[in-house]
């Protein structure tokens, strides 16, 4: 209960706003979503459509799990297929930033939290890091 | 404070031992170090030398960055390097798991904690989902 009063003091720093939290469309071919997730380096990312709907997430190993359909590596089919091909579509969300009793708990499971509004508006993301961040920062006071 | 002392109390349920942890060898082709986080999923996992000694970590953004080199998806090249070659040897690691000021403070910046010996041995790793779970549990009593 204190941790939650607390917490909620500093609530206006969860939220990484979708202006700053790197996306994928559902169209992009994963060629491009590839060299993306390569070249950003972030393990999981959210994906929208029509620019601002959040549809889901995608991972690296969704993608690569394309490329060694016959246990050798290859990088033909990629072209061909989209985000929407293999997308994780039944990921947690939130709709309320600030009900941290909630948020804690699905952050035990998920590195990070899509923010999204009743009209399914992609919002931002809440992340462990913050979390931990306030977390740390309750243990030392 | 309180939280330390609660903490304390959990201390056993922190640590996944090595035998838990997929690893690879710095001496792994990434053609098999790529098939190896593909399948598993994970993010990034700890690299081993002469099977139990800590030596740094692997991601499937140092692999893919090598496939990456003419801005076209290339894979003849990883069959000839090895993890060694592009692993992150500089990474924090802790040598006491029960030192939960030190680990709290690290799982700021890093999703997990690789908990190695003065002998540099590979003892385990402390992530950040069993601290999540921890502290939900303090914040509901
Ligand atoms: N470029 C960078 N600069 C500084 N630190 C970095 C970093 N990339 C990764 N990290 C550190 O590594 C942790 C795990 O990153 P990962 O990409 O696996 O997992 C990330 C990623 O999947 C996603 N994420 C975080 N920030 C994002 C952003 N701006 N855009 C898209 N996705 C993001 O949320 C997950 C959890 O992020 P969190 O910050 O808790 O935890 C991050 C952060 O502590
Ligand atoms: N197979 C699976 N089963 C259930 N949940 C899964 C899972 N794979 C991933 N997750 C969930 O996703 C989080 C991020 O996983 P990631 O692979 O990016 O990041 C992982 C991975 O890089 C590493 N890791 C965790 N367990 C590992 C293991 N047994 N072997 C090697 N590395 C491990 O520690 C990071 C943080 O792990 P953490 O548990 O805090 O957080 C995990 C966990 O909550």
């Amino acid at each position: 209960k204190q941790i939650s009063t607390f917490l909620m003091q500093n609530k206006r720093h969860f939220l990484i706003p979708a202006s700053q939290v790197a996306t994928v469309q559902v169209d992009n071919s994963l060629t491009h979503a590839f060299m993306v997730l390569s070249k950003l380096g972030y393990s999981r990312i959210p994906v929208v459509r029509d620019d601002a709907k959040f549809a889901g997430e995608l991972s690296m190993p969704m993608i690569t799990e394309q490329m060694l359909k016959l246990d050798e590596i290859d990088t033909s089919c990629l072209d061909q297929m989209t985000v929407a091909d293999v997308m994780d579509e039944t990921v947690n969300t939130v709709n309320n930033p600030y009900d941290l009793e909630e948020i804690m708990h699905l952050l035990v499971d998920d590195n990070f939290l899509p923010v999204v509004s009743e009209a399914q508006d992609f919002v931002g993301i809440i992340t462990r890091r913050e979390m931990m961040k306030s977390l740390n920062f309750l243990a030392h006071n």
